[in-house]
């Protein structure tokens, strides 16, 4: 994947966490790829947190650098097996929603580098272990939002 | 254990993602 995907991949991720903290750019007018994201992610961003709820209640997120530590050795284990499809890609970005939620519950204001820095986070996650597939699967535009935009 | 854990936030992660795999396969059959 070149710079220019990583840079679009990590704007998905900063709209969707916005999205997520209802916090939207003022002007800001989001791509195909955002809104199909914000509409499939949501969807099963409320089945995560109540899924993960139990097991993230013993970790106290209350640092970027917490956030990032338990982001990575979770998704390490989620992609481990091999199998990449665009469910799992999209669990990628749901989690760092549940993370940036709880990072803001455990720090009352969060600043809007934390937001960024996750964002940064999923966006070199998702480069570097599905920037392959994501690419041979028609990349955002074409593959995922294809097969996943409302009919 | 956090290793335990952190296996089990996989294997939900892996469940929901999935079922969204599959149930975008059907609705585009």
């Amino acid at each position: 994947m070149t710079g220019c995907e990583f840079e679009f991949t990590r704007e998905l991720a900063q709209d969707y966490l916005q999205h997520v903290l209802r916090a939207p750019q003022p002007g800001s007018s989001p791509s195909e790829a955002s809104r199909v994201l914000r509409s499939v992610a949501s969807s099963v961003q409320n089945e995560v947190e109540r899924r993960l709820e139990p097991c993230l209640d013993n970790f106290n997120v209350a640092s970027v650098e917490t956030a990032r530590a338990i982001f990575s050795r979770v998704m390490e284990q989620e992609f481990g097996d091999g199998v990449v499809n665009w469910g799992r890609v999209v669990t990628v970005f749901a989690f760092g929603g549940v993370l940036t939620k709880r990072l803001l519950r455990e720090r009352a204001a969060l600043d809007p580098d934390a937001c960024k820095q996750i964002s940064h986070l999923i966006a070199e996650f998702v480069v570097s272990h599905t920037g392959e597939w994501i690419r041979q699967n028609g990349g955002w535009e074409h593959g995922f939002v294809k097969k996943f935009e409302p009919r | 254990t956090r290793a335990e854990i952190e296996e089990e936030c996989v294997l939900q992660l892996r469940r929901i993602g999935d079922k969204l795999h599959f149930q975008q396969k059907l609705l585009n059959l």
